[in-house]
């Protein structure tokens, strides 16, 4: 069946959107079918892959608390295999609409059973908070990668975040997510605060963190702007290179579990 | 009376925590008596001026539900005249807890005129989202500076923010919180993209744009580690000139407004 993988974590700014859309894209390329899910309110990957969030009528909103067909919201995208179910701002009315729903974290996961037979992969990008969204992303999800930037402050809610998804798997039969791995992101080698917090990371989770790491690269910030993932704006680069390897990476340890 | 300065913006990882922690260090040392309130579950702010928030046992969280004195949470810090309020991951169930109080958005500006009369500013760290916290804090606010990395992404969810203080200052009188100004962060002369993005962020918002940016230093990320602000840990790095810079701007647009 399709394996459902929510790239998390509550700390902004630590690269969701960059990971979860040109992972998705480096999955496509080596030949899956991936359904790319904008599950953040800001529409981030939506506007990433060159849509203009705010001009679009079918979104996840629509497939959530409208009833849409999941189906009918998916856009095209430019790289063969890889389609976009997109969002924008009324996904934050989500918040209040699920409010009084009959289990409220278990909409994403009826919406993504339609599309089981479509895709081989799902990849969910979340925005940085462990509200509704992201409750209904991780209880939909087979795997959860976890983005961490080589800085200070993102160890902090790495534990509170591995432990909530632990906390999920025991309450909500038949959720089995599990954590998929963690990925390093903004590493620079220059600086001793990032080989640092990479070790420190390396020593707390162990094999639980890639061995395939991002580096700070302006190219990755360059490619949304022309609606491209770097697989295509940049493609003889690290940071493209980096998430081929990521995707070979996840490939391998979704065969072993 | 005491003037209270949000520092928000959904866009995860743009730099709220680093400006409000700077910044308040930056005020406290040019002589005004500052209170730092730490307003997300990730207690960056916190953890940045040294403390553990997991070891903490009086919080945000028991100010605004459990009915502690404000008074009886605040800590010292490495700067005379600054003191914080701090918080850690129980803020979390403030979401939960706060859903069937009356007035829940008015909670935060209650437990806040306690301190009138203890400090000239207080400066709010918010988390990257629009929920019941960050409202809190911008009802509760006179002013709002919003930290806008020089990035695409970026641009995406401002007028969302600037909307929602808009609606705000109709719908709670007497809320009164206006935009202080938008700050550039992670500025990098040597990129296109982020003189791009500065030129269109002037061109849509103008005066509202603070002229002092932040530049990208690693001595940024570097001070959280020892527990310090930049003020302290590199007093001579251009990135304690900019907190400097932009706290003398702050103060001529507070005397303006
Ligand atoms: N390895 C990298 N090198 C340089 N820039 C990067 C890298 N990864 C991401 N960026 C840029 O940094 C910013 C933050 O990344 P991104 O938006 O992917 O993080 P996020 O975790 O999705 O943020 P949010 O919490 O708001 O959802 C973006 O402008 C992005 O283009
Ligand atoms: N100008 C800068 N140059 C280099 N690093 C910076 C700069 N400003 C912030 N940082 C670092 O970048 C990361 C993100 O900044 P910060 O945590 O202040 O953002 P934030 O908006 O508070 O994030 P969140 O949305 O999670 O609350 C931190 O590790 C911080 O130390
Ligand atoms: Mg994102
Ligand atoms: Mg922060």
């Amino acid at each position: 069946g399709m394996r459902v993988i929510a790239v998390a974590n509550q700390k902004g700014g630590c690269g969701k959107t960059t990971t979860a859309v040109n992972l998705a894209a480096a999955l496509a390329l080596m030949g899956r079918r991936v359904l790319l899910m904008d599950l953040d309110p800001q529409g981030n990957a939506t506007l990433g892959l060159g849509y203009r969030p705010g001009r679009l009528t079918a979104t996840m909103y629509h497939a959530m608390v409208k009833g849409y067909d999941l189906e009918a919201i998916l856009l095209p995208t430019c790289i063969p295999r890889l389609r976009l179910a997109p969002s924008n701002v009324l996904l934050a009315g989500a918040e209040l609409d699920l409010k009084g729903v009959l289990g409220k974290e278990l909409v994403l996961g009826e919406v993504l059973r339609q599309t089981e037979q479509m895709f081989d992969l799902c990849i969910i990008d979340c925005c940085p908070s462990l509200g509704i969204l992201a409750l209904n992303a991780l209880v939909a999800s087979t795997d959860v990668i976890v983005p961490v930037q080589a800085h200070f402050y993102a160890l902090e809610g790495l534990h509170r975040l591995l432990e909530t998804v632990h906390v999920l798997r025991r309450r909500f039969q038949p959720c089995a997510v599990r954590p998929l791995g963690l990925v390093l992101t903004f590493v620079d080698e220059r600086t001793s605060l990032s080989i640092e917090v990479r070790e420190g990371i390396r020593r707390a989770f162990g094999q639980l963190v890639f061995q395939t790491v991002i580096h700070s690269a302006i190219a990755l910030a360059e490619a949304p702007r022309h609606g491209q993932t770097i697989l295509t704006s940049a493609p003889h680069t690290r940071a493209a290179r980096e998430h081929l390897e990521l995707a070979k990476e996840v490939l391998i340890r979704l065969a072993r579990t």
